[in-house]
């Protein structure tokens, strides 16, 4: 995946079963964004594979004023990024729970 | 404690935590 400055990862351990899985979002380089985020912390949120878009989470976060509007696609291209690669593992670990 | 939960008017919640500084890169 590109590096977009913003990284996303696993806050639990995944087993494929739920469709919601928690996540966990920080800036590993603030250059990377046209506005300055709010604060230095990790942001732990949860999102749903099936019904959810990484679109719909980046403008939430935006609306609570975590980032401006200008990074909402690197946000959203960050946390699709590593959606994919989770529904990649989970088809190629678990293709019997799919 | 360090934690901060931020609730959106759409219900989903953000808990914000420090990140461990072996996590940040260094510029």
């Amino acid at each position: 995946a590109e590096d977009t400055g913003v990284r996303v990862e696993l806050a639990e351990e995944d087993h494929g079963r739920k469709s919601t899985i928690a996540l966990r979002l920080w800036v590993e380089d603030p250059k990377k964004l046209k506005g300055k985020p709010k604060d230095n912390g990790a942001i732990e949120f949860t999102f749903d594979l099936e019904k959810e878009t990484p679109e719909d989470v980046a403008q939430e976060m935006i609306e609570s004023g975590f980032f401006h509007e200008s990074d909402m696609k690197i946000i959203a291209k960050s946390i699709r990024d590593r959606v994919a690669l989770i529904q990649w593992r989970r088809e190629r670990i678990w293709p019997v729970l799919q | 404690s360090s934690l901060t939960q931020v609730v959106h008017s759409a219900g989903r919640r953000f808990i914000v935590s420090p990140v461990p500084e072996s996590r940040l890169r260094e510029s």
